[in-house]
């Protein structure tokens, strides 16, 4: 199966 | 008290066109630095930047730093209403409720002032580190746009592999395959038109064409686009804005599992 993960996954909040 | 002045009003009208359906509404927010925004689309895969530093307005006034909300599709109706060669001025009190876009003809004959109600907005905002890319691509805008709008007419998704040879953009359909490979071209007559190729490792990475589609709306603003591409970290798609800033677009991977 193809997803995508949000960008919090890949950065973080401030 | 905001007052910033932008003798190339046009900038302004491109940068609201090219968010304007990826992002329905954002925080500006106004420091010494200059005007910026960031904002993710409604799905949060996908995420705007952009940065018009203070020097390259004609006047540049920001008494403290304010963050204004605005619906994008309200702000781009209002800036189509100023000429392409008009002088933009954003002003707004602190803790004002509106803000105030004022166009000024070349000539000073018409001078049209809009006042636009501010919104208050809840947004997330991610620390973007900068990062080391296995590849960075930079070539023409235009082409990059052509691509991206041929590609999503055969399939949805594009596969962006840089190796040696070069960047390829790939996808599939119900009707077929397409395969687009761009070569490293450094030596052509004009620098907007060169495609340079950095590969550190190479790198292959699948997007969703919509929202690259959606990126390419930023193409005049820019001839030339910069796409960097890291196995496991969103790519960024950023065009230079004229001696002004950036504006650029981060998403998210697709990943099998």
């Amino acid at each position: 199966e193809v997803f995508q993960r949000v960008l919090v996954t890949y950065f973080e909040c401030k | 008290m905001l007052e910033l002045r932008l003798l190339q009003g046009s900038l302004l009208k491109k940068v609201l066109e090219s968010i304007k359906d990826l992002v329905t509404e954002a925080n500006f927010d106004c420091s010494a630095t200059g005007f910026s925004l960031q904002a993710m689309d409604s799905s949060h895969v996908a995420l705007v930047a952009l940065l018009l530093r203070s020097e390259g307005f004609e006047h540049f006034r920001c008494d403290r730093n304010i963050s204004m909300g605005m619906k994008l599709v309200n702000m781009a109706m209002m800036l189509k209403c100023a000429g392409n060669d008009d002088i933009i001025t954003i002003k707004a009190d602190d803790g004002g409720d509106t803000v105030t876009f004022m166009f000024e003809s070349p000539n000073q004959d018409k001078i049209a002032d809009f006042e636009m109600k501010l919104m208050n907005i809840d947004s997330e905002h991610l620390g973007i580190p900068e990062a080391e890319y296995q590849a960075i691509v930079r070539m023409p805008s235009s082409e990059f746009a052509r691509i991206c709008k041929d590609l999503s007419t055969i399939g949805d998704t594009v596969i962006i592999s840089v190796t040696k040879e070069g960047v390829k953009f790939s996808t599939k359909g119900d009707i077929g395959t397409a395969n687009i490979v761009c070569r490293q071209n450094a030596t052509v007559d004009k620098p907007e038109d060169a495609i340079i190729i950095e590969m550190k490792e190479p790198v292959s990475l699948t997007f969703a064409l919509r929202y690259m589609n959606s990126f390419t709306k930023a193409t005049p603003l820019a001839n030339i686009v910069t796409i960097s591409l890291s196995s496991e970290l969103p790519v960024v798609v950023e065009y230079k804005i004229a001696e002004m800033g950036y504006i650029r677009f981060y998403l998210a991977p697709k990943i099998e599992e």
